[in-house]
């Protein structure tokens, strides 16, 4: 009886180089897919996920996002105003998002 | 309140014709 069991060792395997090395974007993270920074981002996020009707004040933002200096967070606000993605409320610190998802 | 209204309608205009 045969027990031949030939591996069928038809092609060499086959190293593809060059292709397939991930991480290899030189990585800039300033620009998500959506075209907003990181900050932007998570300032859109932040006002997104406020539930109240009025919207998130700066307050709330700022204290959510101590890590960051305040500029960079009135200039992401700023930014989402001018955009669209955000707007004003009951006053200049109360800020709802647009994307209602 | 309309300011908010408004607010709200410019910014959606906005976005609107960003995203044209």
């Amino acid at each position: 009886s045969k027990a031949h069991n030939q591996a069928s060792v038809g092609r060499p395997s086959i190293s593809n180089s060059g292709m397939g090395e991930p991480g290899n974007y030189s990585g800039n993270n300033f620009m998500p897919a959506n075209g907003l920074n990181v900050v932007q981002n998570q300032v859109l996020n932040l006002i997104k996920a406020c539930p109240r009707p009025e919207g998130l004040n700066f307050q709330d933002l700022r204290s959510q996002l101590q890590h960051m200096p305040v500029a960079s967070v009135k200039q992401a606000v700023d930014f989402l105003c001018n955009e669209g993605h955000i707007y004003s409320t009951v006053d200049d610190d109360h800020f709802k998002s647009t994307d209602a998802e | 309140l309309v300011r908010i209204q408004r607010n709200k309608a410019a910014a959606l205009l906005r976005l609107a014709a960003r995203n044209v």
